[in-house]
């Protein structure tokens, strides 16, 4: 563990908290997609279920897991249930095949070993460097954003960003080198370099997140 | 040389 892992975990774990305030403080879910949402679930479900067949690392690794896992299925249950309403699925409208469908023929092709567990690993990478796409779409169709939206994306970025000096550092360091990891998460984080364009050039400057 | 199932990031 070094500080830039540690600094990207705890800021994803500040987007789920500013996602939720979000919710519950405005009991609504406008303007997040449920889409990206669900796609979060599948990524954790497919990725942390390894605690299931004895991947346990350290008591962060299986607290941080069991966190991730439970908040995204809650998070699904509170716009599927009580927030119901006041989503529009109209705007919600990105192809969830091809992300999908992407994700898995990446993780046929660049896997660690051809075993099942591998291969969920794999996708589950795979499809996380894609799944903020559906929420950036709606933020791009109606061209604003609320601004807690919008601190929820950027701390998202950020977990992303850092763990980009995390594989510098463990590189160098420790001689720790994954390349399926690397190249996911470089893809990852360029997804996010249009947003915090704006998101610093107007956000953290007071105003609202309007595209041009 | 990564291992397969070592994977110990988040």
């Amino acid at each position: 563990m070094n500080i830039f892992r540690f600094l990207g975990d705890l800021s994803h774990l500040v987007s789920i908290w500013l996602l939720l305030h979000k919710m519950t403080t405005s009991k609504s879910c406008t303007g997040i997609s449920f889409k990206t949402q669900a796609l979060y679930a599948l990524v954790f479900a497919t990725r942390y279920l390894d605690l299931l067949y004895g991947s346990w690392h350290s008591m962060y690794n299986v607290a941080m897991k069991i966190f991730f896992i439970g908040s995204s299925l809650y998070i699904l249950y509170l716009i599927k249930v009580p927030f119901k309403p006041t989503r529009d699925p109209a705007i919600d409208t990105f192809k969830l095949e091809y992300l999908v469908g992407g994700a898995l023929i990446m993780s046929l092709i660049a896997n660690y070993e051809y075993s099942f567990p591998e291969i969920l690993w794999s996708f589950s990478i795979w499809l996380e460097a894609v799944a903020i796409l559906p929420q950036l779409f709606i933020i791009q169709r109606t061209g604003e954003a609320e601004n807690i939206t919008t601190h929820y994306v950027a701390a998202l970025g950020a977990y992303r960003g850092l763990y980009i000096p995390n594989w510098l550092y463990r590189y160098f360091a420790e001689g720790f080198f994954d390349p399926i990891a690397v190249i996911a998460g470089i893809i990852q984080t360029v997804i996010y370099l249009d947003f915090f364009y704006i998101y610093f050039t107007k956000v953290l400057k007071g105003q609202k997140f309007e595209l041009p | 040389e990564k291992t397969p199932g070592q994977h110990d990031e988040l």
